[in-house]
């Protein structure tokens, strides 16, 4: 399940609607200190069904609704699709379609939606979705910034951890 | 379960000793399990030893050493059981130019069967890039995607 | 005791809302003391904002502006007490480049009045040393000092 | 008290006799990955008291004794020199001098010596010297590497104790 396309509106820094087409082997983000480049890995990660607000560098998840600016107002809705290709790999539920695009929204008021192609489903049904691919949002396929020198200074046993993940 | 742990375990391991000198060019490392009476209670201890030195542990590395160390872990792992993508944040910070010129000949490589994504302020790496984003904050706090090529972004990074 | 720790406390935090903006090119800092009964026991809060965003804590905030909001606050008790020397390890390689280049003119300002010795890959925080000195190891495994000039040292730190 | 040398030997991967002539305003240091760079930073912190051995990115304080590599077998002794320019603002006890120099030596055995000026001392008088100076090996005159975003990221009272550093 390569990513086909990410799109945030609301998260994080990302105020207006933005889309990322990753549909090349190797794809680059750049930008000076500061400008969200991380935040698009939290946005990933997000979409994915990470439950930790302290993950995603947030006291509580109403952190990843966008705050304001001097320019701007707050948010009211954190919104984030992805969009994976389908291959013979993927899981069963969604062979039928060429992809399949999660969607999770958090408005202020604490609710929150998760969607699988449009269709309303529940937090269980995404993680589903991800179980045994290997890119689960704890797997070694996503090196969050300065944690990459983490595996080296681990416990044994967190690696042993970390090598099942692959198992 | 255990005995998938195990066949998983020297497969990573068997890997970790062809990427780790690769990444250093020389020198040798492998995983050790820790003496426990189940090996899913147990730990993983990493030995490595850098070209030309002494076997250390691996505390007394240099902190480009760990990186790079970590990194020939996180490859070993992807060849065992590749994941569809692979998303890198910053890992070539620690890194010096000849280590960072290594570390991106092997995501080329690998790039062939899985999908990169690599945020970087590095000069060196964003060249191996099919695709390059530039976020910019022209307006103070608001971030917006823009597409870049090379030059564009070894000004916008920079 | 007490009225020493608030003393400085407070001239540290003056310096800091100096030093912060000036690293940041705008935006504002301050320290504030958490509440305590003595404050020897309590703690000191950081808040920041960098220029154009709202007030955030500071867990909120990206690498590199953590590590350039933690080099505001070293150098701010740095201009309140100076030592007679100061040693920073590789504290750019998080920066992009126009924060280094704002980093090294702090640097170069500080150092008419303590010496500075810097650790670094960063190709344009080499260019203010009065003085480069490369590490090299030809024999695999033993340290040297070299002299270098400053088209050596890029070739050689790269 | 600005530094006016080091000297090493047999200092972790400084097998051989090596020198750092620091006099000017700004030096750098640079060189490869692992070349032996932040073991000039942990000489100095050496030379100066430092007496944990996990804080010099040991197991045990013998772990700073050049352990051999190839080409060489490992040494009998670690000696670490710091020579300091006296300024008026030194301890009284070196105001009579224009420089000072403090030595540590480590043996195989486990014996170590301090000295100042050549003459034997105790670590007291090491320590000592440094009281008030700011200098010590815990101030914020010493930047370790990857470290500098721990200032942030700490526990408002450890912040605290930084701040009563400069107090
Ligand atoms: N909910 C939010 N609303 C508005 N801005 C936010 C929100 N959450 C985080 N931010 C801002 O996003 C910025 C951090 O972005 P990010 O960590 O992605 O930077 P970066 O591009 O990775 O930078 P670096 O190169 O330093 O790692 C912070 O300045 C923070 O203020
Ligand atoms: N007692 C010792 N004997 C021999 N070599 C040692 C000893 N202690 C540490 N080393 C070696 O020193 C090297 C680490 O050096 P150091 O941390 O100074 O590198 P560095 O130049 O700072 O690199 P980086 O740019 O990656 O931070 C390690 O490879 C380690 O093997
Ligand atoms: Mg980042
Ligand atoms: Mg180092």
């Amino acid at each position: 399940m390569r990513i086909k396309r990410i799109d945030l509106s609301g998260f994080k820094s990302f105020c207006d609607p933005a889309s990322l087409d990753l549909r090349q082997p190797v794809s680059a983000v750049v930008g000076p200190n500061g400008c969200g480049k991380s935040n698009v890995v939290d946005a990933l990660r997000w979409a994915m069904g990470e439950q930790s607000a302290r993950h995603l560098r947030g006291k509580t998840m109403e952190d990843v609704i966008f705050n304001g600016s001097d320019s701007r107002g707050p948010s009211g809705l954190a919104e984030v699709s992805v969009t994976f290709e389908v291959d013979p790999h993927s899981p069963v539920a969604v062979l039928d379609y060429s992809e399949v695009t999660v969607t999770r929204r958090l408005h202020r008021d604490g609710s929150s939606e998760y969607l699988i192609n449009k269709l309303p489903v529940r937090l269980r049904d995404i993680t589903n979705l991800f179980l045994g691919t290997g890119v689960g949002t704890k797997a070694y396929s996503i090196i969050e910034q300065g944690r990459v020198g983490l595996i080296v200074s681990a416990k044994p046993e967190e690696r042993r951890h970390f090598i099942e993940e692959a198992a | 379960c255990r005995e998938r742990f195990v066949e998983t375990f020297d497969r990573v391991n068997e890997q970790f000793q062809q990427v780790f000198p690769r990444l250093f060019r020389g020198g040798k490392a492998r995983l050790v399990l820790t003496e426990a009476e189940d090996v899913l209670q147990g730990g993983v201890e990493i030995v490595a030893q850098p070209p030309g030195k002494k076997l250390v542990s691996i505390d007394m590395m240099s902190g480009g050493e760990k990186a790079l160390t970590a990194t020939s872990l996180i490859f070993a792992m992807f060849l065992v059981r590749p994941t569809p993508f692979c998303l890198l944040d910053e890992v070539d910070a620690p890194l010096d130019d000849a280590n960072v010129l290594r570390l991106r000949e092997l995501v080329k490589e690998l790039s062939t069967g899985s999908q990169f994504i690599i945020i970087t302020h590095n000069h060196n790496t964003m060249e191996i890039a099919d695709r390059l984003f530039g976020v910019t904050m022209e307006e103070p706090g608001i971030s917006k995607l823009v597409s870049v090529n090379l030059s564009e972004a070894q000004r916008v990074a920079a």
